[in-house]
């Protein structure tokens, strides 16, 4: 993709003695506040930081923003269960540079949060740094198309057979390999435009493989948290 | 030109190879019986009164439902197969056709060679002229090649295609899945594979699906797309195997290649005591020089 499509995207990385490494996206709905996938959240905040305006990991970008982690809210019915991950999300706070979060600039930019369902078929996007064909990380931010899937559809016995909840939902495609999300994109943002505006409808969460036919990409349906997100960040700030 | 002829013969050249060595299955009606075993009626003492399990109609595709106490079995016509004939049998096993593909056809002998040009029904073994009688479309001329079943239509404009056959109007519109026009060629040249092709049974998308014709599937090679894709495609063999790949079609003209961005001039960036005032706005321009 290119710098400013996805100005939302946030990138979680490790605090390391060499270089800090990438491990999950995220995305900026308020200027102190980023949204991630609960199974991100493995390391406490001080030895995290995430990185807006970001394109290329591997270099040092002019319009990038750093911050450190004050506060990681992993919601409390979050569990993992079989290998799944169930109410997979988390919020982070950032902590305030001189006074103030992220600032607004063409690269950095807050996505908006639906209160309404898009329908199955609606073509949306997704974004991250994940693994791709030949890499395990790759070092630009990559983007695709991928279109919803209906909950029927996606619990039937060919696909994912009932393991999917009302936390979660599928996206990319049930009858041919197309792009999809992998690992290391966790927690990046699902967007879909209505009206102009793009709106964050779900997280990067799981899936079995990447990639593979029958088997499409599974994520958080954010609809499903809109109370807790909004009751989180009020409780906060006051 | 001489060497995009050479691709375009190439990017269509394969063999063919036997992909299935399952053994033969009964070569007729097939009795499927459905799940209860024989000592569930027995063991729960089901009565005269318990429904007939043929009254839902279990069998698709015409097939017969014979009532077995609580059980019911289906004897499907040919060439389905399966407890409720919900499948299609693989006729092709024992067909081989050389320089074409097996197609599963809905009459007897419910197998058909499908034959690259210029080569020959009944097993695609034998080719005739490929430029005798002229095989392009639409004033198209035959030029033939140093390898004797090779050719190449030269078409005039605005015609394309393998044989010229595709005029301008065979495009697709805003919808994808409304195309239903002739192209059968994918983007990388490679020829469709037909919708009833012996290599699609495996596959949910063919022409045995559910509601093909309602998606414009059927016994051709045309690309459509059923799932509402960006545009058109089609399955190819390449390199031994399926794959798809979109097709070589234009959008119809006044129908804009889908964007993801929107169309309207992008917000005014707020100013430093509004950010962050409008959400899911990006800035950016919508087209990227390449």
């Amino acid at each position: 993709t290119t710098a400013g499509k996805h100005p939302w995207m946030a990138s979680l990385q490790m605090k390391t003695s060499k270089r800090n490494r990438h491990f999950c996206g995220g995305v900026l709905i308020k200027p102190c506040w980023v949204l991630t996938a609960g199974h991100c959240i493995e390391q406490p905040a001080e030895n995290l930081q995430v990185v807006l305006g970001k394109q290329n990991l591997k270099k040092r970008e002019h319009q990038e923003q750093i911050f450190d982690v004050e506060k990681i809210i992993v919601h409390s019915k979050y569990k993992e269960k079989d290998g799944i991950p169930h109410n997979d999300i988390a919020l982070l706070k950032l902590k305030p540079v001189d006074g103030h979060c992220a600032v607004e600039t063409k690269y950095v930019k807050t996505v908006c949060l639906p209160d309404f369902f898009f329908p199955a078929g609606t073509d949306c996007f997704i974004s991250g740094w994940g693994a791709t064909e030949t890499d395990e990380v790759s070092r630009q931010l990559l983007d695709a198309n991928v279109k919803l899937i209906s909950q029927r559809k996606c619990n039937s016995p060919t696909a994912y057979d009932h393991v999917l909840d009302e936390s979660m939902f599928c996206a990319g495609n049930l009858q041919r390999p197309r792009a999809d999300s992998c690992q290391g994109d966790s927690g990046g943002p699902l967007t879909c435009i209505e009206n102009g505006s793009y709106y964050v409808y779900g997280l990067v969460s799981w899936g079995d493989g990447c990639g593979l036919k029958n088997k499409p990409g599974v994520y958080t349906q954010v609809t499903t948290f809109l109370s807790w997100i909004k009751s989180k960040i009020r409780s906060e700030s006051r | 030109s001489f060497l995009a002829d050479l691709l375009r013969d190439e990017a269509d050249e394969y063999e063919y190879y036997d992909e299935y060595t399952q053994p033969e299955q009964e070569p007729f009606l097939q009795q499927q019986f459905s799940e209860d075993p024989d000592w569930f009626e027995s063991f729960f003492g089901y009565s005269d009164t318990k429904k007939d399990p043929c009254s839902s109609n279990p069998c698709k595709n015409n097939g017969e439902c014979e009532n077995r106490g609580s059980r019911f079995s289906c004897l499907c016509p040919e060439p389905y197969a399966g407890t409720t004939c919900e499948k299609v049998k693989n006729m092709c096993l024992e067909k081989r056709c050389h320089r074409g593909d097996c197609l599963i056809t809905l009459t007897p002998p419910y197998f058909q060679c499908s034959c690259n040009h210029p080569y020959n029904s009944p097993d695609c073994r034998q080719a005739s002229s490929p430029c005798r009688p002229n095989p392009c479309k639409n004033g198209g001329t035959c030029i033939r090649h140093r390898i004797r079943s090779k050719f190449t239509c030269e078409c005039p404009e605005p015609f394309r295609g393998r044989f010229c056959e595709i005029g301008p109007d065979d495009c697709y519109g805003e919808a994808s899945s409304e195309y239903r026009g002739k192209v059968n060629q994918a983007a990388n040249g490679k020829t469709c594979l037909h919708w009833n092709s012996h290599l699609l049974l495996d596959y949910t998308i063919n022409a045995f699906m559910e509601d093909a014709d309602a998606y414009g599937i059927g016994e051709h090679n045309f690309c459509r797309s059923p799932d509402e894709d960006e545009k058109p495609w089609c399955y190819i063999r390449k390199n031994h195997k399926v794959e798809w790949d979109f097709c070589d079609i234009s959008p119809c003209s006044g129908t804009a290649e889908e964007s993801p961005w929107p169309t309207d001039s992008p917000t005014d960036p707020p100013g430093s005591n509004e950010m962050f005032k409008i959400c899911g706005q990006p800035e950016i321009q919508r087209t990227v020089k390449r």
